[in-house]
């Protein structure tokens, strides 16, 4: 078993529940068989050790309750940090026992079908309890087989009256809080104490010098490195993760993070990771590096003659302007005056440099919907293409060339976390002056 | 490399990056995850989930990336403890 270092400095503890599952996604739950089923789960850990759970009820307005170990049924963001992500993946997670407010508290997923005995295509919620009350307890993950505390979900347990924790488990509470001698109380309590609200959370307001230059846009090369986008611009980068949250809201200087590029270094033109040996590739004027991780390696810089890239006046190509693997056919493709090259680095030997595929050259108006001369490319999410110009962004879904109509959205609300500018009227089209610009009605 | 293969890759760094395999970036340093560093945080998860350690996204590990969980980090801490040590060590 693994503790995670903290734990109550008392064994009488109350509980409460702020949400209950909604009706429409967990039909068969009625709240009164939530309470019980909860109320069987604490019991779980109640009858190995000295604890003592209590249930303290809300308001009539069901919105004001308190206690130790307060549970809610909530959806997506909901204000701790620690978003939902709809049916399936996350089920729930639990605050470990401490002095802060949100010690305890144990949300589960809303959006789940919550059920009580019922079959795989449901989750059950007893199960979950007991994990999620352990955490709240102050127990971690454990790899053991078997262990309520594995992280990932097993399914139902069978019949909860008669439940008993694995060896691995009873250890670990009792680690933490001693064996129970005596046995325990039931949780019932005829006099049900009303304790106040938490306070709203507060948002922190930080301040953040390098903000103008983060959400005006305009950046130099955006890359999908190790599953984090880069933002570079001048000598600067930023980083934003997955989940959509800023590695930093300040920049990173590109010469203290990447090493081995030149030193007057402050404008990168396109960079890409390759799938092949996870080698990232930079682009600068003329020359590429090749980064294994954040160091160059030897040999670099090279010429860009090396991609044996020619324009279809015949010229060689002097610049990459932008470079993205599409994630739909796995191929590398490098952007530069308005044409565009492929090139299969699956097929790529050491020490050979590879050369664009055949038919190559096309013309970047291909790629229909978006500019031709964009700053960067990206694939990401569900193996979209994002197209980056300016301070937008254009999406090409899975493979599709040829969409009817693709929308710019903000790379600086959506990507670099910068607040939405304020609404303004719908700019009149310049060159029909007089024309409505209403696409409901026409 | 398909689409699929792709977007895995991308999905399986944020996962072991959430549930504390790879540790997040720092701040000040912004340190990059390397190649071998993703391959030994693969091969924890999958001792962790009792599969078999290989070092790299098999189907097994996706399948497992792809389980309902309790969204609470499997390692806590690490970087913490890492830290900690090579303090010690320094003032030995």
């Amino acid at each position: 078993y693994a503790l995670s270092g903290l734990k109550w400095h008392k064994t009488d503890l109350t509980w409460s529940v702020h949400s209950y599952p909604s009706p429409s996604q967990s039909p068969n739950l009625p709240d009164i068989l939530v309470d019980n089923i909860l109320r069987s789960a604490f019991k779980a850990w109640s009858n190995v050790a000295p604890l003592n759970f209590r249930h303290v009820a809300t308001d009539s307005g069901g919105t004001a309750a308190g206690g130790d170990i307060r549970v809610s049924f909530n959806r997506l963001f909901h204000d701790d940090g620690y978003p939902f992500d709809g049916q399936g993946g996350t089920l729930a997670h639990a605050f470990f026992p401490g002095s802060a407010e949100v010690a305890g508290d144990t949300h589960f997923d809303d959006q789940e079908v919550w059920s009580y005995g019922g079959d795989s295509s449901s989750t059950d919620l007893f199960a979950v309890a007991v994990h999620e009350f352990g955490h709240a307890l102050g127990l971690s993950h454990s790899s053991s087989d078997p262990s309520i505390m594995k992280p990932y979900y097993q399914g139902g347990v069978g019949d909860i009256v008669n439940f008993q924790l694995a060896v691995d488990d009873k250890l670990a509470i009792q680690q933490l809080y001693g064996v129970r001698d005596t046995a325990p109380s039931d949780g019932g309590d005829p006099h049900l104490p009303r304790l106040p609200s938490p306070p709203p959370p507060r948002p922190t307001q930080l301040s953040d010098p390098s903000f103008n230059e983060r959400c005006q846009g305009g950046f130099d090369a955006v890359a999908n490195i190790r599953g984090e986008v880069f933002f570079f611009k001048g000598a600067q980068f930023w980083r934003t993760k997955r989940d959509g949250s800023l590695v930093s809201n300040r920049p990173a200087q590109i010469q203290n993070f990447w090493m081995g590029l030149p030193p007057q270094t402050n404008k990168i033109d396109a960079v890409y990771e390759r799938k092949s040996d996870s080698h990232i590739i930079f682009f600068i004027e003329s020359q590429y590096w090749v980064f294994k991780d954040t160091e160059a390696m030897s040999g670099y810089p090279r010429p860009l003659s090396d991609w044996g890239m020619m324009r279809r006046n015949g010229q060689p190509v002097d610049k990459v302007e932008a470079a993205f693997i599409w994630a739909h056919n796995g191929k590398t493709y490098l952007f530069s005056g308005g044409e565009f090259w492929r090139f299969d680095e699956s097929q790529k030997r050491q020490g050979v440099h590879i050369q664009p595929e055949s038919g190559y050259p096309r013309d970047n108006s291909l790629w229909a919907g978006v500019p031709s001369h964009m700053d960067d490319i990206i694939s990401w999410g569900e193996g979209d293409a994002y197209f980056f110009k300016d301070n937008f962004y254009w999406v090409l879904k899975n493979g599709g060339l040829n969409q009817e109509v693709v929308t710019p959205q903000s790379t600086a609300v959506d990507w670099l976390r910068c607040p939405a500018p304020p609404a303004e009227p719908t700019p009149v089209d310049p060159r029909f002056p007089k024309q409505c610009n209403c696409e409901l009605n026409r | 490399i398909t689409s699929a293969q792709s977007d895995q890759y991308s999905k399986a760094m944020d996962w072991l990056g959430r549930y504390g395999y790879l540790p997040p970036p720092d701040p000040r340093t912004g340190n990059l995850h390397t190649k071998e560093g993703i391959e030994q945080a693969i091969r924890v998860m999958q001792r962790f989930g009792g599969l078999q350690e290989t070092g790299v996204l098999d189907s097994e590990t996706i399948r497992l990336m792809s389980a309902r969980r309790c969204s609470l980090p499997d390692i806590i801490g690490s970087e913490d403890r890492l830290r900690r040590k090579r303090r010690r060590r320094r003032k030995r």
